[in-house]
């Protein structure tokens, strides 16, 4: 889960690219 | 029944595609061929109208650095003896390169809004939903590209900039290499004359694929992808009945597209290993241990 931290908080919620 | 259930879900794929992302190929067809009342892009061939591009375009071209403590693409001591043309010429190619990297992060979550949309993507364990997206991003992403391509060049900065191919392949190796490959693979995909109703189920398809390495629950991606290749199946031969063997060809370009992620992200290693330049965190984690 670790390895895909970003893509896991993307699919959980609506993060703008601008925060990530 | 089974053609009112494709029909809803071609709908449904449509419309989450007509909403989630920015670009499309109608957008995209207008401004190439000067049909559209904004005004024209502005032509990127050469540096100098690249350096005019950041200026002018700079919401949209704007490139983040992500380098980490090991410096950054400023860090003008890693070039001591380079002559001063050709450090800002490498420094520009880096800029370029964020740029590259800055629209490819806002794809990859403009197509994660839209798989969540996908009528039950959001069903499927959610390890499997990141390894789907983490497979299929970046072939979507060169399919979606060709939208925007012709021939000759490139819609970039939300069709605020068009840079030609030429101005791409002049560019130092390994950056001049990466663009070419996209526009070979744009000139045969887009001689299938897809239209975004088309590519909106081809680009579920592409996301919701079976035989992504790693799946938890492989049957249940598996009928998942059965009901968008049937739905995309169908609505090809509803959508261009004139085009019958348009299904199989079509299905015969996701090899073509496997292929150019293959080379595509060895490309990026090689830049990542040789230059000093960074990548974004959402793609190093779409690319470590990718295939």
């Amino acid at each position: 889960k670790e390895k895909h931290k970003i893509l896991h908080q993307l699919l959980q919620n609506s993060t703008s690219p601008v925060d990530l | 029944p089974m053609e009112a259930d494709h029909k809803i879900l071609v709908k449904q794929i449509h419309e989450a595609y007509m909403k989630n992302f920015n670009m499309n190929k109608a957008k995209a067809r207008l401004i190439l061929t000067g049909k559209t009342s904004t005004p024209q892009p502005l032509i990127i061939h050469d540096m100098e109208t690249f350096q005019l591009a950041e200026r002018t375009l700079a919401v949209h071209m704007v490139s983040g650095d992500y380098a980490e403590s090991d410096g950054g693409v400023g860090d003008r001591q890693v070039f001591p003896a380079v002559a001063c043309e050709e450090l800002e010429q490498r420094e520009a190619e880096a800029r370029l390169f964020h740029c590259c990297q800055s629209t490819s992060v806002e794809t990859v979550t403009e197509l994660t809004e839209f798989a969540k949309a996908v009528p039950g993507f959001q069903s499927l364990d959610l390890n499997d939903q990141v390894t789907l997206l983490k497979y299929g991003v970046y072939e979507a992403l060169f399919t979606l590209l060709a939208s925007c391509m012709n021939k000759d060049g490139l819609l970039v900065a939300r069709g605020g900039g068009f840079i030609t191919r030429e101005f791409l392949k002049s560019l130092r190796r390994p950056f001049g290499d990466m663009m070419e490959p996209k526009f070979q693979f744009a000139t045969r995909f887009n001689a299938l004359e897809l239209d975004d109703s088309d590519l909106a189920l081809f680009v579920a398809a592409i996301i919701c694929c079976g035989d992504r390495p790693g799946l938890v629950d492989v049957s249940l991606v598996e009928q998942l992808q059965e009901s968008i290749v049937q739905a995309l199946r169908l609505h090809l031969l509803a959508n261009h009945p004139d085009d019958t063997f348009l299904f199989p060809r079509l299905l015969q370009k996701l090899a073509d597209l496997r292929e150019l992620v293959t080379e595509h992200a060895q490309l990026v290693q090689e830049i990542k290993t040789n230059e000093d330049t960074s990548l974004h965190p959402l793609l190093q984690e779409i690319y470590r241990d990718m295939y």
